[in-house]
């Protein structure tokens, strides 16, 4: 069962529209999905209509108190559950250095509860790389990256890339990833030379699919809902199918 | 002189963008602007055509040398100037606690070579409301919150005036603020009624110009200029040229 970090540092670009909607795809298909957020702002707690709860309830539990996983499991409504993060989570940034094993403790969490020998897991990640993307990193098989087709996003890609594999020494193994361009706006040719160069660089790494700017994505969260419940027909929802099926096709899902 | 930082802990809602291009239109205006790239990420100094430099050259100097910031500052070609970012950066983050007087450093620094005396001062910010964003808004004047019109910035735009109005007795005044919607898509009917919860949650602090969702935005940074040198009649100019004059009437940038 595989364990997904979403990640990028670059802000805005889609990776919590992107956790949201995989975990839903997941669930439509019949999996059984867990969510985790990681990202201390907690915006895919918030848009998983899981009401705000406290520190104690949250990721941060595990982090503070060696809580188990299994007791911070929520359910959504929808199908997949979720473990909620909290404002609390950044203190956990701040410890780099100040425990040995601390960007380990995630992936030994969930590998010694079991927590996805039957669930594929997936990591919403904070749009910095620090202690607790690391964290996400290290506790998963492989990451799904989300790119803007813009500037910086270009950059930033460049910049995951490089992390990724500066890991490979540390983690003794190729972090396997796909990069998904998201956002995409098909009417400016800047999002297809973008395409294009990411294409190149990034090859069989980079989807088919690309998620297209879309007004369904922006307003699902409205109803606390993934795409798929709230604009079943939407371009949304078709585009975030299509990803979940290449994503399984190619065995990025196993 | 303003010292502006521009804030949203939200990422990927146009704080570079605004920054970048608030600068030129200072410096369009006669004025002779200092921007300071307060992310690790360095984008604001990716985008300013300014090469990529060393940390010893960066902001991080003042903070781990003390270098003066006056030793730090590199022209752009674009009639402002700017103090560069670096990855090193994020080491000052991770230091919280680990001096008295960190969060106010860089105001000290800049009414100490009186850096505004004569000229405007814009921060840009990085997506987390850690040591470097907090420093930012103690030694700013003013804030300036890009807000994008979704969701989740909704919820971002509550949490930035529940911090704002929280360090009101620790800075002993209330820090004048304004809230501008980016990205605006006027065709969809969302925008519109977030934009109106906006003015009914922020009323005058809520800007009356709103920055529309336009290509030449995204494109200016593949050219390294801001949107007046690369695309002067576009609807992206019109807005930032709008937005400037708009706060400037309004006495924001005095
Ligand atoms: N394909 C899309 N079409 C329309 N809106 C989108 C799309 N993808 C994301 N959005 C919207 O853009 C905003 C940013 O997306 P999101 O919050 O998922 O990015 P993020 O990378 O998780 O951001 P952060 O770095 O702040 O965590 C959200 O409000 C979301 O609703
Ligand atoms: N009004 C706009 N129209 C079109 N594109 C825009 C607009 N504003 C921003 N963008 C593009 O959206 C992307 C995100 O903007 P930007 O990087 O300025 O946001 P940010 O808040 O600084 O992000 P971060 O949180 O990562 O620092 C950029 O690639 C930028 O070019
Ligand atoms: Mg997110
Ligand atoms: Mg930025």
């Amino acid at each position: 069962m595989p364990r997904i970090a979403v990640f990028n540092q670059k802000g805005g670009v889609g990776k919590t529209t992107t956790a949201l909607n995989m975990a839903a795809a997941m669930a439509r298909a019949g999996e059984t999905p867990l969510a985790i957020d990681l990202d201390p702002q907690a915006h895919l707690s918030m848009v998983s209509g899981v009401s705000e709860g406290s520190a104690e309830s949250s990721i941060y539990a595990f982090y503070r108190d060696a809580r188990p996983l299994a007791d911070l499991v929520k359910p959504s409504q929808h199908g997949w559950s979720l473990i909620p993060a909290h404002l609390e989570l950044s203190k956990v940034d701040t410890q780099y250095g100040k425990g040995p094993n601390i960007l380990n403790r995630l992936k030994i969490g969930l590998v010694k509860e079991n927590l996805n020998g039957v669930r594929p897991v997936v990591v919403d990640c904070c749009p910095m790389l620090g202690v607790l993307s690391l964290s996400a990193i290290f506790a998963a098989d492989k990451v799904l990256v989300p790119v803007s087709a813009d500037y910086l996003a270009v950059k930033g890609a460049l910049q995951v890339e490089k992390t990724l594999n500066a890991l490979t020494p540390v983690l003794k193994r190729r972090i396997e990833r796909r990069y998904v361009v998201t956002r995409f706006d098909s009417r400016r040719r800047m999002s297809w030379d973008i395409y294009e160069s990411f294409r190149e660089r990034f090859g069989a790494d980079l989807c088919e699919t690309r998620i297209a700017e879309s007004v369904s994505l922006a307003e699902a969260p409205f109803s606390g809902k993934d795409v798929f419940t709230h604009a079943p027909g939407s371009r949304g929802a078709q585009d975030y199918q299509a990803l979940y099926d290449e994503l399984k096709a190619s065995g990025f899902l196993q």
